[in-house]
Protein backbone atom coordinates (compact mmCIF):
# COMPACT_ATOMS: atom_id res chain seq x y z
CA UNK A 1 0.00 0.00 0.00
CA UNK A 2 2.04 3.22 -1.04
CA UNK A 3 -0.45 5.78 0.56
CA UNK A 4 -1.35 6.73 4.08
CA UNK A 5 -4.65 8.61 5.60
CA UNK A 6 -5.84 10.32 8.55
CA UNK A 7 -9.03 11.99 10.27
CA UNK A 8 -9.76 13.57 13.37
CA UNK A 9 -12.24 14.94 15.64
CA UNK A 10 -12.31 17.11 18.62
CA UNK A 11 -15.59 16.40 18.86
CA UNK A 12 -19.25 17.49 18.18
CA UNK A 13 -22.41 18.89 19.12
CA UNK A 14 -23.88 22.85 18.64
CA UNK A 15 -20.56 24.55 18.37
CA UNK A 16 -22.32 27.75 17.86
CA UNK A 17 -20.51 30.34 16.12
CA UNK A 18 -21.94 32.68 18.23
CA UNK A 19 -20.10 30.76 21.24
CA UNK A 20 -16.62 31.30 19.86
CA UNK A 21 -14.54 34.44 19.36
CA UNK A 22 -12.18 34.76 16.27
CA UNK A 23 -9.36 33.79 18.49
CA UNK A 24 -11.16 31.18 20.17
CA UNK A 25 -11.71 29.47 16.69
CA UNK A 26 -8.02 30.27 15.72
CA UNK A 27 -6.67 28.87 18.51
CA UNK A 28 -9.04 25.78 18.13
CA UNK A 29 -7.65 24.95 14.67
CA UNK A 30 -4.42 25.11 15.97
CA UNK A 31 -4.60 22.68 17.84
CA UNK A 32 -6.37 20.14 15.41
CA UNK A 33 -3.60 21.35 12.98
CA UNK A 34 -1.27 19.88 15.50
CA UNK A 35 -2.62 16.55 15.90
CA UNK A 36 -3.23 16.05 12.69
CA UNK A 37 1.02 16.84 12.22
CA UNK A 38 2.05 14.74 14.72
CA UNK A 39 -0.18 11.79 13.73
CA UNK A 40 0.86 12.19 9.87
CA UNK A 41 4.58 12.42 11.10
CA UNK A 42 3.74 9.09 12.22
CA UNK A 43 2.44 7.65 9.27
CA UNK A 44 4.68 9.36 6.67
CA UNK A 45 7.74 7.65 8.93
CA UNK A 46 6.60 4.37 7.90
CA UNK A 47 5.07 3.93 11.19
CA UNK A 48 1.71 1.79 12.08
CA UNK A 49 -1.91 3.17 11.94
CA UNK A 50 -2.05 2.37 15.67
CA UNK A 51 0.68 4.55 16.71
CA UNK A 52 -0.83 7.35 14.15
CA UNK A 53 -4.29 7.21 16.19
CA UNK A 54 -2.38 6.68 19.53
CA UNK A 55 0.02 10.18 18.85
CA UNK A 56 -2.87 12.41 17.35
CA UNK A 57 -5.52 11.34 20.39
CA UNK A 58 -2.70 12.10 22.65
CA UNK A 59 -2.18 15.36 21.34
CA UNK A 60 -5.76 16.60 22.03
CA UNK A 61 -5.86 14.53 25.47
CA UNK A 62 -3.48 17.11 26.22
CA UNK A 63 -5.04 20.50 25.24
CA UNK A 64 -7.90 21.82 27.27
CA UNK A 65 -9.83 23.00 24.33
CA UNK A 66 -11.26 19.64 23.76
CA UNK A 67 -12.98 17.17 26.01
CA UNK A 68 -10.52 14.60 26.91
CA UNK A 69 -7.57 14.17 28.73
CA UNK A 70 -6.75 17.58 30.21
CA UNK A 71 -9.71 19.48 29.17
CA UNK A 72 -12.18 16.70 30.27
CA UNK A 73 -16.03 18.43 31.49
CA UNK A 74 -16.12 17.21 35.69
CA UNK A 75 -18.69 14.58 36.90
CA UNK A 76 -21.52 15.69 39.23
CA UNK A 77 -19.11 15.65 42.45
CA UNK A 78 -16.41 17.38 40.61
CA UNK A 79 -14.31 15.05 39.48
CA UNK A 80 -13.00 14.07 36.08
CA UNK A 81 -13.97 10.41 35.03
CA UNK A 82 -12.28 9.25 31.53
CA UNK A 83 -12.84 6.27 29.14
CA UNK A 84 -11.07 5.82 25.81
CA UNK A 85 -10.54 3.05 23.40
CA UNK A 86 -8.37 1.97 20.82
CA UNK A 87 -8.67 -0.98 17.69
CA UNK A 88 -6.35 -2.50 15.34
CA UNK A 89 -8.06 -3.57 11.99
CA UNK A 90 -5.22 -5.78 11.38
CA UNK A 91 -5.84 -7.83 14.41
CA UNK A 92 -9.51 -6.80 15.40
CA UNK A 93 -7.41 -6.90 18.35
CA UNK A 94 -8.83 -4.00 21.22
CA UNK A 95 -8.36 -2.10 24.42
CA UNK A 96 -10.41 -0.10 26.44
CA UNK A 97 -10.65 1.64 29.92
CA UNK A 98 -13.82 3.53 31.39
CA UNK A 99 -13.79 6.03 34.48
CA UNK A 100 -10.03 6.28 34.81
CA UNK A 101 -8.87 9.37 36.79
CA UNK A 102 -5.48 11.38 37.12
CA UNK A 103 -4.52 9.51 34.09
CA UNK A 104 -2.61 11.85 31.36
CA UNK A 105 -3.45 10.17 28.44
CA UNK A 106 -6.27 7.81 28.61
CA UNK A 107 -5.37 6.36 25.40
CA UNK A 108 -2.27 5.03 25.87
CA UNK A 109 -3.84 3.30 29.09
CA UNK A 110 -5.97 1.60 26.40
CA UNK A 111 -3.51 0.44 24.38
CA UNK A 112 -1.78 -1.13 27.23
CA UNK A 113 -4.68 -2.83 27.76
CA UNK A 114 -4.56 -4.20 24.60
CA UNK A 115 -1.55 -4.95 24.69
CA UNK A 116 -0.34 -6.24 28.10
CA UNK A 117 -3.38 -7.75 29.55
CA UNK A 118 -5.40 -10.68 28.37
CA UNK A 119 -8.65 -8.29 28.00
CA UNK A 120 -10.36 -5.78 26.65
CA UNK A 121 -12.05 -3.21 28.45
CA UNK A 122 -11.11 -2.46 32.45
CA UNK A 123 -12.79 0.06 34.01
CA UNK A 124 -13.14 1.84 37.66
CA UNK A 125 -10.70 1.70 40.05
CA UNK A 126 -9.76 -1.83 38.57
CA UNK A 127 -8.24 0.15 35.29
CA UNK A 128 -6.79 2.12 38.04
CA UNK A 129 -5.05 -0.14 39.93
CA UNK A 130 -3.76 -1.44 36.38
CA UNK A 131 -2.25 1.56 35.40
CA UNK A 132 -0.44 1.47 39.04
CA UNK A 133 0.71 -1.89 37.90
CA UNK A 134 2.09 -0.62 34.64
CA UNK A 135 3.86 2.49 37.16
CA UNK A 136 1.24 5.00 34.54
CA UNK A 137 2.37 8.37 35.94
CA UNK A 138 -1.37 9.19 38.47
CA UNK A 139 -1.65 13.19 37.93
CA UNK A 140 -3.04 15.46 40.64
CA UNK A 141 -6.98 16.59 40.02
CA UNK A 142 -5.29 20.22 39.33
CA UNK A 143 -3.62 19.39 35.86
CA UNK A 144 -7.52 18.72 35.06
CA UNK A 145 -9.07 21.75 36.19
CA UNK A 146 -9.86 24.42 34.35
CA UNK A 147 -12.35 27.31 35.22
CA UNK A 148 -14.12 27.25 31.74
CA UNK A 149 -15.60 23.86 32.36
CA UNK A 150 -16.21 24.51 36.18
CA UNK A 151 -18.23 26.62 35.13
CA UNK A 152 -19.86 24.51 32.89
CA UNK A 153 -20.04 21.69 35.83
CA UNK A 154 -22.00 24.75 37.92
CA UNK A 155 -24.26 25.31 34.65
CA UNK A 156 -25.45 21.96 34.75
CA UNK A 157 -25.28 21.36 38.29
CA UNK A 158 -28.05 24.56 38.82
CA UNK A 159 -30.67 23.08 35.75
CA UNK A 160 -30.13 19.39 37.56
CA UNK A 161 -28.90 17.81 34.39
CA UNK A 162 -26.50 16.29 32.43
CA UNK A 163 -24.58 17.70 29.16
CA UNK A 164 -22.40 17.52 26.38
CA UNK A 165 -19.29 19.86 26.64
CA UNK A 166 -19.34 22.54 23.97
CA UNK A 167 -23.43 22.74 23.34
CA UNK A 168 -26.69 23.69 25.32
CA UNK A 169 -28.34 20.52 24.62
CA UNK A 170 -29.20 18.39 27.82
CA UNK A 171 -30.17 15.18 28.65
CA UNK B 1 -14.39 13.67 22.65
CA UNK B 2 -11.66 13.34 20.74
CA UNK B 3 -11.12 10.98 17.81
CA UNK B 4 -8.49 9.76 15.20
CA UNK B 5 -8.40 7.18 12.27
CA UNK B 6 -5.62 5.97 9.82
CA UNK B 7 -4.58 3.75 6.75
CA UNK B 8 -0.77 3.07 7.35
CA UNK B 9 1.47 2.76 4.54
CA UNK B 10 1.30 -0.99 4.86
CA UNK B 11 -2.42 -1.14 4.39
CA UNK B 12 -3.44 -1.19 8.24
CA UNK B 13 -5.83 0.79 9.54
CA UNK B 14 -7.08 1.65 13.63
CA UNK B 15 -8.99 3.45 15.40
CA UNK B 16 -8.75 5.57 19.16
CA UNK B 17 -11.34 7.60 20.49
CA UNK B 18 -11.01 9.83 24.09
CA UNK B 19 -13.30 11.13 25.99
CA UNK B 20 -14.52 12.91 30.11
CA UNK B 21 -17.94 12.04 28.86
CA UNK B 22 -20.58 14.24 29.72
CA UNK B 23 -20.81 17.44 32.02
CA UNK B 24 -22.48 16.80 35.85
CA UNK B 25 -22.47 12.97 34.73
CA UNK B 26 -23.82 10.47 37.87
CA UNK B 27 -24.08 6.90 38.74
CA UNK B 28 -20.82 5.65 36.69
CA UNK B 29 -22.57 6.85 33.25
CA UNK B 30 -20.14 5.37 30.30
CA UNK B 31 -21.17 6.57 27.19
CA UNK B 32 -19.75 5.32 23.30
CA UNK B 33 -16.19 6.48 23.25
CA UNK B 34 -14.48 3.30 25.46
CA UNK B 35 -17.21 0.61 23.99
CA UNK B 36 -15.77 -1.47 20.96
CA UNK B 37 -18.49 -1.39 17.88
CA UNK B 38 -20.24 1.43 19.44
CA UNK B 39 -17.81 4.51 19.49
CA UNK B 40 -14.58 2.84 18.33
CA UNK B 41 -14.25 0.02 15.04
CA UNK B 42 -11.14 -1.36 13.12
CA UNK B 43 -11.62 -4.01 10.61
CA UNK B 44 -8.46 -4.51 7.32
CA UNK B 45 -11.48 -5.27 5.38
CA UNK B 46 -13.51 -2.07 5.59
CA UNK B 47 -12.54 0.79 7.42
CA UNK B 48 -12.09 2.27 11.20
CA UNK B 49 -14.15 4.64 12.97
CA UNK B 50 -14.55 6.85 16.12
CA UNK B 51 -17.55 8.52 16.91
CA UNK B 52 -18.53 11.45 18.93
CA UNK B 53 -22.07 13.07 20.35
CA UNK B 54 -24.41 12.02 22.22
CA UNK B 55 -22.72 8.13 23.13
CA UNK B 56 -26.18 6.83 24.64
CA UNK B 57 -27.57 7.18 20.56
CA UNK B 58 -23.79 5.64 20.20
CA UNK B 59 -24.64 2.94 22.28
CA UNK B 60 -28.05 1.79 20.90
CA UNK B 61 -27.38 1.89 17.79
CA UNK B 62 -23.86 0.23 18.28
CA UNK B 63 -23.05 2.83 15.19
CA UNK B 64 -18.73 2.28 14.32
CA UNK B 65 -19.74 -1.31 13.98
CA UNK B 66 -22.91 -0.68 12.14
CA UNK B 67 -20.60 1.37 9.21
CA UNK B 68 -18.32 -1.83 9.05
CA UNK B 69 -21.20 -4.09 8.41
CA UNK B 70 -22.89 -1.87 5.90
CA UNK B 71 -19.96 -2.10 3.81
CA UNK B 72 -18.99 -5.95 4.55
CA UNK B 73 -22.85 -7.47 4.15
CA UNK B 74 -24.27 -4.47 1.85
CA UNK B 75 -21.27 -3.62 -0.54
CA UNK B 76 -22.03 -0.21 0.42
CA UNK B 77 -19.07 2.12 0.08
CA UNK B 78 -17.55 4.33 2.99
CA UNK B 79 -18.68 7.37 2.24
CA UNK B 80 -22.84 5.68 1.09
CA UNK B 81 -22.01 3.37 4.58
CA UNK B 82 -21.28 6.56 6.96
CA UNK B 83 -24.00 9.07 5.55
CA UNK B 84 -26.77 6.44 6.21
CA UNK B 85 -25.82 5.67 9.67
CA UNK B 86 -24.97 9.03 11.03
CA UNK B 87 -27.89 11.30 8.40
CA UNK B 88 -30.85 8.16 8.40
CA UNK B 89 -30.65 6.12 10.74
CA UNK B 90 -29.06 8.10 13.72
CA UNK B 91 -31.00 11.27 12.76
CA UNK B 92 -34.67 9.44 12.83
CA UNK B 93 -33.49 8.31 16.43
CA UNK B 94 -32.67 11.78 17.62
CA UNK B 95 -29.00 11.07 18.02
CA UNK B 96 -26.82 13.95 16.81
CA UNK B 97 -22.93 14.15 16.36
CA UNK B 98 -20.72 12.63 13.97
CA UNK B 99 -17.85 10.32 13.14
CA UNK B 100 -14.85 10.05 11.25
CA UNK B 101 -13.87 7.63 9.01
CA UNK B 102 -11.28 6.15 6.68
CA UNK B 103 -11.38 2.91 4.60
CA UNK B 104 -9.37 0.53 3.38
CA UNK B 105 -8.53 2.42 -0.25
CA UNK B 106 -7.42 4.96 2.12
CA UNK B 107 -10.85 7.25 1.75
CA UNK B 108 -11.88 9.49 4.09
CA UNK B 109 -15.35 9.74 5.42
CA UNK B 110 -16.40 12.53 8.01
CA UNK B 111 -20.44 12.81 8.08
CA UNK B 112 -22.20 14.66 11.04
CA UNK B 113 -25.71 16.33 11.90
CA UNK B 114 -24.82 18.97 14.51
CA UNK B 115 -24.35 21.87 13.86
CA UNK B 116 -20.44 21.98 14.09
CA UNK B 117 -17.67 19.30 14.44
CA UNK B 118 -13.97 19.91 14.71
CA UNK B 119 -12.24 18.20 12.54
CA UNK B 120 -9.09 17.41 10.30
CA UNK B 121 -7.90 15.41 7.96
CA UNK B 122 -4.78 14.61 5.54
CA UNK B 123 -3.72 12.12 3.04
CA UNK B 124 -0.56 11.29 1.15
CA UNK B 125 0.55 14.21 -0.92
CA UNK B 126 -2.27 16.48 -0.25
CA UNK B 127 -2.54 19.43 2.46
CA UNK B 128 -3.64 18.94 5.74
CA UNK B 129 -7.32 20.32 6.40
CA UNK B 130 -8.92 21.81 8.93
CA UNK B 131 -12.77 22.62 9.82
CA UNK B 132 -15.32 23.11 12.42
CA UNK B 133 -18.26 24.16 10.47
CA UNK B 134 -20.21 22.65 7.41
Amino acid sequence: MSTYSLAIHGGAGTILRSEMTEEQEASHRRALQQALAAGEQALAAGGSALTAVETAVKSLEDCEYFNAGRGSVFTHDGRNEMDASIMCGATLNAGAVAMVEGVKNPISLSRMVMERSDHVFLCGPGAQEFARDLEVPILEPDYFFSDFRYQQLEEARAKNRVQLDHSDKFG
Amino acid sequence: TVGAVALDLRGNLAAATSTGGLTNKRYGRVGDSSVIGAGTYANNATCAVSCTGYGEYFLRGVVAYDVSCLMEYQGLSLAEAADRVINHKQAAMGGDGGLIAVGHKGEIALPFNSEGMYRGWVRKGEKAVVAIYR
